[in-house]
C-alpha cells in the first residue's frame, strides 16, 4: 500500500510539469525508505531522476516495494484541476493494483477522486551512476546559483535550440550556443574570495556539446533549490544536480553530441 | 556535423 501526499508546486509536481512535453511516463519506485522517480524523454536524449527520502515526505506511507509507471499527462491534468488549498494524496492500494487514485480533499472536506490506469514504464534497462561512478568518470564540477543557471539555459535555448557547448577549466566556466543568425557566449570567472556561491572544481579541462533545449526544460526544476551543481565528463552525459529538503535530490542527464 | 548520442548508450544495464 502506498500513500503519497502531494502539494501543488512541490518537487514531485514540479518535475512532472517540467517533463510533460518530453516524456509520457514516470517510473516511480517506492519503498519504506522513500520514493525514486525516473523519466526518460521519448527520444532518449535526457533523463531526470528525483530521490525523495521518506523522512522528507510528511505523511508518506509505503509498506512494501512498489514499482509503477505513472501517466504524466493524466497526473498533471488532475493536479491542475485541483485547488491550491486541497490536500492531495496519490494512492496505490492492494485491491486495485493496476490503477492509481489521486484524491483531492478541500478544507471543507469535499472530495474529488481521479482514478487512472498505471502504464508500463519500461525503464528496467537503465542504470544511473552512483557517487563512485561520478567521481571516476567526471573530470569537472561547477556549483552555481540555480536562478543564474536557469537564466543562462533560457538564453542559450532561445538563441540556438540545437547546438550548445559547456566548457570548464580551473579558471572559468563558459556557455556557448549557435543560433541561425549568430552565436551567444557567456563566461564566468572563478572568484578567489568567494567560493560559496560559485565554485569550479576540475581535474582537467572539459568541453561538452549538447542540445540546449533539454537543459532549459530541466533548469526551471532546479530553481526549487538555491544552488545547482554541474558535473562534466569527456565521455559521459552532462549531469546537473540540486538538493531538495534534507536528503532529497533531483538529477538530470543530457546526452552529449560528439564529433564523428 | 555532430552525432547526437542517446542516454541508453551510456547507462544501459549490461
Amino acid at each position: 500500500m502506498l500513500e503519497l501526499p502531494l502539494v501543488k508546486g512541490d518537487p514531485f509536481h514540479h518535475v512532472m510539469e517540467a517533463i510533460l512535453d518530453l516524456s509520457d511516463v514516470a517510473h516511480v519506485v517506492c519503498t519504506t525508505r522513500g520514493l525514486n522517480l525516473l523519466a526518460v524523454d521519448t527520444k532518449h536524449l535526457a533523463i531526470v531522476s528525483l530521490l525523495f527520502p521518506a523522512e522528507d515526505f510528511k505523511g508518506y506511507t509505503c509498506d512494501e516495494y512498489i514499482s509503477i509507471g505513472i501517466p504524466i499527462r493524466d497526473l498533471v491534468n488532475a493536479i491542475r484541476c485541483g485547488d491550491d488549498k486541497d490536500t492531495i494524496t496519490l494512492k496505490v492500494g492492494e485491491e486495485n493494483f493496476g490503477t492509481i487514485t489521486l484524491s483531492f480533499v478541500s478544507p471543507e472536506k469535499n472530495t474529488v477522486d481521479y482514478e487512472f490506469r498505471l502504464v508500463d514504464a519500461k525503464l528496467e534497462r537503465f542504470r544511473l551512476p552512483d557517487r563512485h561512478f561520478l567521481r571516476s568518470k567526471y573530470q569537472g564540477s561547477v556549483k552555481m546559483p540555480s536562478v543564474e543557471f536557469r537564466r543562462i539555459c533560457k538564453c542559450l535555448s532561445n538563441f540556438g535550440d540545437e547546438y550548445g557547448v559547456i566548457s570548464v577549466t580551473d579558471e572559468d566556466l563558459t556557455y556557448f550556443a549557435k543560433g541561425t543568425d549568430g552565436d551567444v557566449y557567456v563566461e564566468y570567472k572563478q572568484q578567489e574570495e568567494d567560493t560559496t556561491i560559485f565554485k569550479i572544481d576540475v581535474r582537467e579541462p572539459v568541453r561538452l556539446a549538447f542540445n540546449p533545449k533539454y537543459l532549459n526544460t530541466f533548469a526551471k526544476v532546479f530553481t526549487l533549490s538555491g544552488q545547482v551543481k554541474l558535473f562534466l565528463s569527456k565521455t559521459h552525459p552532462l549531469m546537473v544536480e540540486c538538493k531538495i529538503g534534507q536528503k532529497g535530490r533531483i538529477r538530470c542527464f543530457v546526452a552529449p553530441k560528439v564529433e564523428p | 556535423p555532430c552525432i547526437q548520442k542517446r542516454i541508453i548508450d551510456y547507462f544501459s544495464k549490461k
